[in-house]
């Protein structure tokens, strides 16, 4: 299994539709400081870790919304699907591509929204989304995800929280 | 289990002592469970002894010496039990020159069993990569992606 | 005595602003005390807005971005009341090629009025140093001073 | 009023005596991974920050003495030595030249030690070195000492820490 694409839509500094391609083995991500290196990591994280908001540098969640810029208004959405190719089924998903896509959108109330998760666009519950990807050892709080300045971490962590990433692999 | 979690630590710490001494290009490193009897009574503990140095505690290891120890113990997992990708940003921003090398040579070969997106700002790591996806923005904040190409005379500002 | 915190916050926050303004090539960046009546109530905030882009959350900024709003402060400071050493230690851990330059040149010229001791791999910061001293170990721990040349096809590694 | 010179003897990975010599203006301090150069600062700190060792990546001051490397045997005492040009006193003391020493040497008990500051080479008291490297803000917990990993500390600081940078200066 291997992400064949991102679709990022109005995502942080990603405005409007944009669709980045992903190949199998290793792919390298460069550009200028503030340029969106780490915005692209924060929505497969968002896709991939429903459950924390903090994984993504946003204090709530609608602050991954778009925010107009300099000059421009807000966007009232944002949309992320995650491609994946899955001939080899570690996704528990019978079809060749699975498209994983997360999707909130503000309310009248400040600072509110809705979430959404749909699987291959159908509709799905967030216990559904989050087993399946447990399922493919892919979701976000995994060790196999490095945020920027966390390299050091497991160094720095306690032997016992050291010792629960083994417990997770067993 | 108490017998599974035994199994795990004994292929990690093989692939981990195998690969700090190859990542570091002669130094020693293992995993120490503290409570072997009662594994999960205690913790896993680490310990490095970098290429002709004594053995040391974490904290006085420089800020290189750490990062490569951390990765280390990140390839020995995937090693053993690996998961379809890896999201590394910026695990370089501590290494010198040769240490990215011997990262993206290393990241390089281990993609062959795994997917591996990496940011990063060096040269030395990103030549190893198969495939750059560059983004700017244009001064107006919003992000662009652009050339799409294989490794040839990046520039360390991706550009 | 809160006046003379209110004298130290307007000269900082005015040699902030341009400073911020000169390091990021067009942003702004202003200090706001949270309690102006009472300043020893409240903190103080920080308010960033990075070139052609909107006011962002501090959290929400780049690795670069912080480290340039961080060291903006940083000479905002020495230019109200310089301490004779500033002692840092890869301040351009996360800065590209180009901000690393910018840095370089701005230590270059603050360092009249103050001594500065940076510890780097970048060569973009080290080649503005006024002098250079080279590390090494030579594969058994020691530590090894050599070469105090001034900078000249310094590689990354110091070497 | 600037550092001329540090004199390091069996301090972390420098062994026996060595001298480094400083300028002033802007001196950049570069090698490979591991060869010294975060040590070159941890020696600084020893001397302007005698208060705290966590300032130092080191659990106990014992720590900071050579360790003997792969087959010797460890040193039993250290001494860091800071030679700073006074010519324009802003050192309270009275010569163009002025030296502060501190000295670890291991007592016969356990991860024990016994700590001497000299000024000038004469033996000090904490409290009066102290209130001299305050004097001349030098001391090693001020904003002008920035440590590894730690660029981003002000920007992730809580407010009302960032206003104590304030209080300190006025
Ligand atoms: N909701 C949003 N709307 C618009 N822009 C945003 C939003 N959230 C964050 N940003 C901007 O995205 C930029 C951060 O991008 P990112 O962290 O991906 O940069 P980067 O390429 O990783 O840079 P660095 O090399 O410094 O780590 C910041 O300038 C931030 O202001
Ligand atoms: N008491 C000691 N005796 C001998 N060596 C020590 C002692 N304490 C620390 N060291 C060694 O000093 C080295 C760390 O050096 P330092 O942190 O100065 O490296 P650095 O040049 O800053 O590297 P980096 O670029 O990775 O930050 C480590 O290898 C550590 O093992
Ligand atoms: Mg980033
Ligand atoms: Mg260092």
């Amino acid at each position: 299994m291997y992400l064949k694409a991102i679709e990022l839509e109005n995502f942080k500094s990603f405005v409007h539709k944009n669709r980045i391609d992903f190949k199998q083995g290793f792919t390298a991500i460069s550009g200028p400081n503030g340029s969106g290196k780490s915005n692209i990591g924060d929505a497969i994280l968002f896709v991939l870790g429903p459950k924390s908001s903090k994984v993504i540098r946003a204090s709530k969640l609608v602050d991954l919304i778009y925010d107009g810029g300099k000059k421009g208004k807000p966007a009232d959405y944002c949309r992320v699907s995650l491609i994946f190719d899955n001939s080899d089924r570690v996704l528990p998903v019978d079809s060749n591509e699975v498209r994983l896509t997360r999707y909130i959108k503000r309310t009248n109330k400040e600072q509110g929204y809705n979430s959404y998760f749909y699987i291959n666009d159908e509709s799905a519950r967030l216990q559904d989304f989050v087993s399946l990807l447990e399922h493919a050892k892919i979701s976000a709080d995994g060790y196999n995800f490095v945020k920027q300045g966390d390299v050091t971490r497991i160094v720095e962590m306690t032997p016992v929280e050291r010792r629960g990433i083994l417990d997770e692999i067993s | 289990k108490k017998y599974a979690l035994l199994k795990v630590y004994r292929a990690i710490n093989d692939n981990f002592r195998k690969i700090y001494k190859e990542m570091s290009n002669g130094g020693d490193a293992y995993l120490i469970l503290e409570d072997e009897e009662n594994p999960f009574n205690g913790g896993l503990v680490i310990k490095v002894k970098p290429p002709g140095k004594g053995i040391k505690p974490l904290h006085a290891l420089s800020g290189g010496e750490k990062s490569l120890t951390a990765l280390a113990f990140i390839f020995a997992i995937q090693q053993y039990d690996p998961s379809p990708i890896y999201l590394l940003d910026e695990v370089d921003m501590f290494l010198d020159g040769v240490n990215s090398e011997i990262l993206g040579r290393i990241i390089r070969r281990n993609a062959s069993s795994a997917q591996f997106i990496v940011m990063s700002l060096r040269k030395a790591t990103i030549k190893f990569a198969d495939y750059i996806i560059g983004v700017a923005n244009r001064g107006d904040g919003i992000s662009r992606i652009y050339a799409h190409h294989v490794p040839e005379g990046v520039s360390e500002n991706g550009q």
